[in-house]
């Protein structure tokens, strides 16, 4: 593995997005791995409906919140095309699902791995060099007062609450970090994004992982 | 000077006022407790965002809305060395 990695160097993350007044850090985490995918597959880096996935993944309660997982279950087991954000923009509120027909265009996943990388960090830097961005959920309770640098403590494991997207890992300095882009807006953390010790499972980063295969 | 960084239109001397403004406050001790715990130039540092006039509470309801889903243990290869 690089001792460094960032796929935002490649031009494949799309911006940092705010969710607002909006428990949607699922739908956001899960988009973001999606365009990511597409982008490094070929095409170009182009920002997908969040507001569809909130709509419409029926396993999940809108603002109200919900799971990375179930949401990349319906959207495997529907085969729901993701149109772009451009078509059916974010509003911060539950609405009504939109269909569009098979023949409109969109990203669809075929596939996604779930793990769980507690103990097992480097092999989570792996499947990031590996497949993409990853999905993941934290504990996020002391990030309400976070401005930078990285997280090594004031975090525990499995008492996950947000959802947010790994988009690379730094184990040049002295302390190693993964690279996690946030949905709460650039004025927050490091321009929208987190730094998060690697070891020994801080803020349960490692507890429940996805990849997505589009 | 918060008010003005973070567009708050509550206005001095309401009882919403007193309110963020307590909440506020109790976000400052957090800081000094956080911010206690390292003091390295890497460290995470702690301080007024625009999370500072909410409630753990409401922070929590707003924001921290995502659903535990358990996941298998990973298997595949270890990456040792």
């Amino acid at each position: 593995l690089p001792a460094k990695f960032d796929w935002r160097q490649k031009a494949v993350v799309a911006p940092v997005q705010n969710q607002q007044a909006c428990g949607s850090c699922w739908a956001f985490s899960v988009v973001g791995a999606m365009q990511s995918v597409h982008a490094i597959e070929g095409s170009k880096l182009e920002q997908l409906s969040v507001q569809q996935v909130l709509d419409c993944s029926y396993k999940n309660k809108g603002c109200s919140g919900g799971s990375p997982l179930w949401a990349l279950d319906w959207l495997k087991q529907t085969g729901v095309k993701l149109v772009p954000q451009s078509e059916y923009p974010y509003k911060a509120k539950t609405g009504i699902c939109h269909f569009f027909s098979q023949s409109h265009g969109g990203v669809a996943v075929t596939n996604f791995t779930a793990h769980d990388f507690s103990g097992q960090e480097e092999a989570m830097m792996g499947q990031l060099v590996e497949r993409g961005p990853l999905t993941a959920i934290v504990d996020a309770v002391s990030w309400q007062d976070y401005l930078g640098g990285i997280i090594q403590h004031h975090c525990s494991s499995q008492w996950s609450n947000h959802a947010i997207l790994v988009v690379g890992y730094d184990t040049t300095g002295d302390i190693p970090y993964w690279i996690v882009q946030n949905s709460w807006g650039t004025t927050w953390g490091n321009e929208g994004y987190v730094y998060i010790k690697i070891g020994g499972n801080v803020c349960g980063i490692a507890d429940s992982v996805a990849a997505v295969f589009l | 000077s918060f008010r003005k960084q973070f567009h708050r239109l509550y206005e001095i001397g309401s009882e919403e006022s007193d309110r963020r403004h307590r909440y506020f406050q109790d976000a400052t001790k957090r800081h000094a407790y956080l911010n206690s715990f390292s003091a390295a130039p890497q460290s995470a540092r702690y301080g007024i965002n625009q999370f500072s006039d909410l409630s753990q509470e409401e922070f929590r309801d707003l924001y921290l809305q995502a659903q535990t889903s358990r996941a298998p243990c990973f298997s595949g290869p270890k990456t040792v060395g």
